[in-house]
Parts: structure tokens; C-alpha cells; sequence
């Protein structure tokens, strides 16, 4: 279950504290997955009690933009713990896919991706597993097939450090790179924080989900939780 | 087994200190509900009586809704986000699927704040843990009531920290942050959060 809750001495109207909130969860916490699964139970609130006393901020408030961007960066530092977190999880995997037709279904690509158990484990492994990241955009849930060509897509492994080469392509415009650099893809994959990025080729939308790898540890917390 | 070694979460992601908003005040306690003695109740107070605190909160989609989420969406409703003055949260217990039963534990955990803070529908309430069980509303009044009557409220880092503590389950860490940023017209306010979550996590709240 996700429970949070984020507090400002800012007077704010309900209505636009009720906006920030769910600009920023559509970016933060809706945007993260450690197991596929939606608990019962899942609540953000947030309250704001006006200690600091300037003029209430509405949604035509000069503010407004500024701190509704503040709380959205805010939500996403306190979402990335969450995914840090992780019931054992040893990696902190950012999913990026960009240029997509659509961002509806750049999230949902981003989603089925963050949400596949062999990705998952293939990441836990340290395995370049580019076919199950392919597997997991093609079984996707998109309402057509107009962000996804399957010549045009290319999928790389990102380090998030300053090593180089920054970037290894696993697949380019659609064809994958059958002679990959194992030892440079077992040492991204060894980063505690690294990214996979899919550039569909179909668009300019762009989408980030949060995962994190799926250890024995996780297995062994939830084998016998209610004990 | 090429996994990585294990990574000491708490040392890298929970932070040693802070400065909080104004006007806050939080508590924590082991009620008991936790079979293991660990914090597992906490209430968080605004006591700025300068401004009528306002309120907002995304909620769980899932079809089958815990009576915590009924209640808040319910006193959200009818205050439309206005005069909202605590939030009480307990783990161990989710009050889950509990039915008519867990519905009148979650507005007792709400009265119970709100007798104490002499407001109506003034109260948030949340949990978190197992689902399918009965919270010990004995536990918990008795917690709620210590709270109170000890005064254990506080705004140091500490208390905050202890209030973060008190609503993980099975997290390897307290997620705590807190941040001062200046506005354009340099006015300073600052935002503080916190989390749970470890596992049983892809929310789609709305």
C-alpha cells in the first residue's frame, strides 16, 4: 500500500491545492511500480494550513504555476523513495520512452515495461534481456498502433553514471544488435541506478515510469506477510 | 548469482535533519496493532489558527475501497477540503474489507481526533498493513487517548521522523523530506512529506 502525505504553510484554496495534487500524482506516484500491484488503500492527501500569511493562492494566483511545479518535483523525490524501497529491490531503474504519437501511450509502454516480472528479474540478474523489454512494449495495452512502428523503434540500456559509452543500443530502428557489448551491458546493468530508454520514432510525447528490479527478498517479505 | 550486494537504504536515504512548515505538530506511538512493539499510530496537527487549513487528496481506484478511503472521500466531500485539522494513521492493520464494522472503526478513529481537537469532520484517517482483519479499536483508542492526554506532539526532526516510522510496514526505510524553496516574490514556505510503501505498489490514484 502507498500512503503519504504532504503538508505547506502556504494558504492555498481547496480547489487549486485539489489541482496541484493530482498534476502532481499523475506524475509522480501514478508513475511508479515496484510489483503491478493497486492496493485498497492507496492515499496521498495533503494539507495546507496558511502559516505563512500572504494572500490565499488560487488557481489565478501568479503562484499557482510555481508551486504547482514545486509540489509535482516535490511528489516525484517522495515517489522515487517509494520505488527505492522495494521489498529488497537493489535497482532503481527509470523507464523513458520518448517520441511517441501519443503521451497516453508512451505511459502505457512505460508501464507494461515497469510492470514485467522477467524485466524485472532479468534486471535483478544483470542480464541485457532486450527481447523480454521488446515482449513487454508489444503486449502493451494501446488503443492502436499509431505511436509504435516497429521500424522505427530503438531501445538502449543508460548509464547513470560518467561512464562511457553513455548509451548501448540494444535495438535500432527495429533491428536488434545481435553483436552487443556484454561487458559493457553487464557493467550498466550492475549500476544501482540506470535507465531504459524507448524511442518509438512516432512522435514527440514522452513518458517516465519508475521501477525497480524484483529480488528473492521480495519473495521471502511477502511469502508470509500476514504472519 | 550475479544480484547486487546489499545496498544500506537507511543510511543513504533518510535524512539526519530538517526544517519543517510553521504551524504543524506530530506524534507517534506503539499502540500495539504491530505485533513487534514498533511505532504504529500517529496523528499530525495544524495548530495555525491564522487561516481555515484547506485540503485535498487522490485516492486508490481499485473497486474494492478500505473504509479509511470511504471515510476521507466522505469528510472531503462535505467540507470541500476546508478546515481540515489532523490526519491519523496507524499500521499493522489496513482495515480493509471489513464491511460495516471497519466502516465505524475508521469514523471512531476520526471522532476520537476530533472530540480531542473539539472540531467536527476536521479529521483525514489512514491504513495500512494487513488486509481482511479487524483493527483492535482497543489499541488504538487507548493510543489515540495517549497521545493526547501526554501531549506527545512535538515539531522537531525528530517527531517527524518517529511519524514517518509509524506508518511503514514492511519498508526498509522511513521516507521523510522536507524542503524550504523561495517563491518569484520571495516569499520562503517550505513542504515536507512523507511516504510508505514498499510493496504491493502501482497506484493509479484519482
Amino acid at each position: 500500500t502507498l500512503l503519504g502525505y504532504i503538508v505547506t504553510d502556504l494558504p492555498i484554496q481547496s480547489q487549486a491545492l485539489q489541482n496541484m495534487l493530482t498534476h502532481s500524482t499523475d506524475r509522480s506516484f501514478n508513475c511508479i511500480s515496484v510489483d503491478g500491484d493497486m492496493s485498497t488503500n492507496d492515499t496521498i492527501c495533503m494539507i495546507a494550513n496558511g502559516a505563512v500569511e500572504i494572500p490565499e493562492i488560487t488557481q489565478k494566483s501568479s503562484e499557482f504555476e510555481e508551486v504547482k511545479q514545486q509540489v509535482t518535483e516535490f511528489g516525484q523525490r517522495l515517489a522515487k523513495l517509494v520505488v527505492r524501497d522495494g521489498e529488497g529491490a537493489t535497482k532503481f531503474v527509470t523507464v523513458n520512452v520518448k517520441n511517441a504519437y501519443q503521451f497516453q501511450d508512451a505511459k502505457i509502454i512505460a508501464e507494461s515495461i515497469s510492470n514485467s516480472m522477467l524485466v524485472k528479474c532479468a534486471l535483478y540478474g544483470q542480464d541485457a534481456n532486450w527481447g523480454r523489454i521488446l515482449c513487454a512494449i508489444g503486449y502493451a495495452k494501446l488503443g492502436n498502433l499509431r505511436s509504435l512502428d516497429t521500424d522505427k523503434i530503438n531501445v538502449s540500456f543508460v548509464a547513470t553514471d560518467d561512464s562511457q559509452p553513455h548509451e548501448l543500443k540494444l535495438v535500432v530502428n527495429g533491428v536488434p544488435q545481435l553483436n552487443i557489448d556484454e561487458e559493457r551491458a553487464s557493467e550498466i546493468l550492475a549500476l544501482p541506478d540506470l535507465e531504459v530508454s524507448v524511442d518509438l520514432g512516432t512522435g514527440t510525447e514522452e513518458a517516465q515510469f519508475w521501477t525497480c528490479d524484483l529480488s528473492h527478498e521480495y519473495v521471502t517479505i511477502n511469502g508470509d506477510y500476514r504472519s | 548469482q550475479k544480484a547486487s550486494k546489499a545496498i544500506d537504504k537507511y543510511a543513504l536515504y533518510v535524512p539526519k535533519t530538517g526544517v519543517f512548515p510553521k504551524g504543524f505538530k506530530v506524534a507517534a506511538v506503539a499502540s500495539g496493532v504491530k505485533k513487534n512493539g514498533n511505532l504504529d499510530l500517529g496523528v499530525l496537527l495544524n495548530v495555525n489558527k491564522s487561516y481555515e487549513s484547506s485540503a485535498a487528496a487522490v485516492f486508490t481506484t481499485n473497486k474494492f475501497q478500505a473504509a479509511p478511503v470511504l471515510t476521507c472521500k466522505r469528510i472531503l466531500k462535505s467540507t470541500n477540503g476546508k478546515g481540515i485539522n489532523a490526519i491519523v494513521v496507524n499500521s499493522g492493520c489496513a482495515n480493509s474489507v471489513t464491511g460495516e464494522l471497519g466502516m465505524k472503526d475508521a469514523e471512531n478513529m476520526v471522532n476520537l481526533v476530533d472530540k480531542e481537537i473539539n472540531s467536527k469532520n476536521s479529521t483525514l484517517v489512514m491504513s495500512t498493513g494487513v488486509i481482511g482483519q479487524r483493527l483492535s479499536m482497543d489499541k488504538i483508542s487507548k493510543g489515540i487517548e495517549d497521545i493526547f492526554k501526554q501531549n506527545k506532539f512535538n515539531n522537531d526532526f525528530e517527531s517527524w521522523l518517529n511519524i514517518a516510522k509509524s506508518i511503514c510496514t514492511t519498508d526498509t526505510f522511513p521516507k521523510l523530506i522536507t524542503s524550504t524553496f523561495t517563491l518569484t516574490s520571495g516569499v520562503k514556505y517550505t513542504l515536507t512529506g512523507m511516504a510508505k510503501g514498499a510493496g504491493m505498489i502501482c497506484p493509479n490514484m484519482a
